[in-house]
């Protein structure tokens, strides 16, 4: 554990808890993506199905069940709850055009041919590309609530200081996992117009907005 | 590569 590591996966429960309280005091998911939400779901869980067969630490175990607790309870909240608030008809991203090549990619690069080695690196793979729908959503609509943006940098932020963590674990300890690492860049890469756009737009005050 | 199949990352 190192302070990027760390910072990284508070980035990642601040992004989590900021947009479940979003949609519940206002008590609305207009501008959030479900399909991305729906992924994010599925990551986690194919991920950490490892709960059920290794134990790393406390620590570990309790991130993972709160992530995978609030990865639920988000999609339940824009599918159920606030349903009547839900844009489906900008959220069109086919995410079908995701799942399979990233499935596919799962089974034909892994560390090893395992169950639940291939869907780790399958959740891997999609975490990489999950969020498109909500990127895809905003540039459809065109502006996106600043909360909203403050939730996407902040996931943004997790992925950039896992790469910084990275680089500490390379020097310091020797580790590096080649499909995490490249995964995470083309993850951060996505980012980075959005990044553009909030330093720009959303720090100094003004509503992200995109021109037409 | 390390094949690792012990993932401590979150």
């Amino acid at each position: 554990m190192n302070v990027f590591r760390l910072t990284g996966d508070l980035s990642h429960l601040a992004a989590i808890i900021i947009l479940l309280l979003k949609i519940w005091k206002s008590r609305s998911c207009a501008g959030i993506s479900g399909k991305s939400q729906i992924l994010f779901a599925i990551v986690f869980t194919t991920r950490y199905l490892d709960l059920l067969t290794s134990f790393i630490s406390l620590y570990n175990t309790s991130m993972k069940l709160i992530y995978v607790g609030c990865a639920y309870a988000t999609v339940y909240l824009i599918y159920v709850k606030f349903r009547a608030t839900y844009d489906g008809n900008h959220d069109s991203f086919r995410v079908e055009f995701l799942i399979v090549p990233v499935g596919g990619l799962a089974v034909l690069i892994n560390h090893s041919f395992a169950p639940l080695e291939i869907l780790w690196t399958f959740s891997i793979y999609l975490e990489s590309v999950a969020i498109l729908p909500q990127l895809f959503m905003i540039s459809k609509t065109g502006e996106a609530e600043t909360i909203t943006t403050h939730y996407l940098f902040c996931l943004g932020l997790y992925r950039a200081l896992y790469l910084f963590n990275w680089v500490w674990r390379f020097y310091f300890e020797g580790f590096f996992d080649m499909i995490a690492i490249v995964a995470g860049l083309v993850q951060t890469v996505l980012y980075c117009d959005f990044f553009y756009l909030y330093v720009t737009k959303v720090l100094k005050g003004k509503k992200l907005s995109l021109p037409a | 590569w390390q094949r690792r199949t012990l993932h401590d990352e979150l």
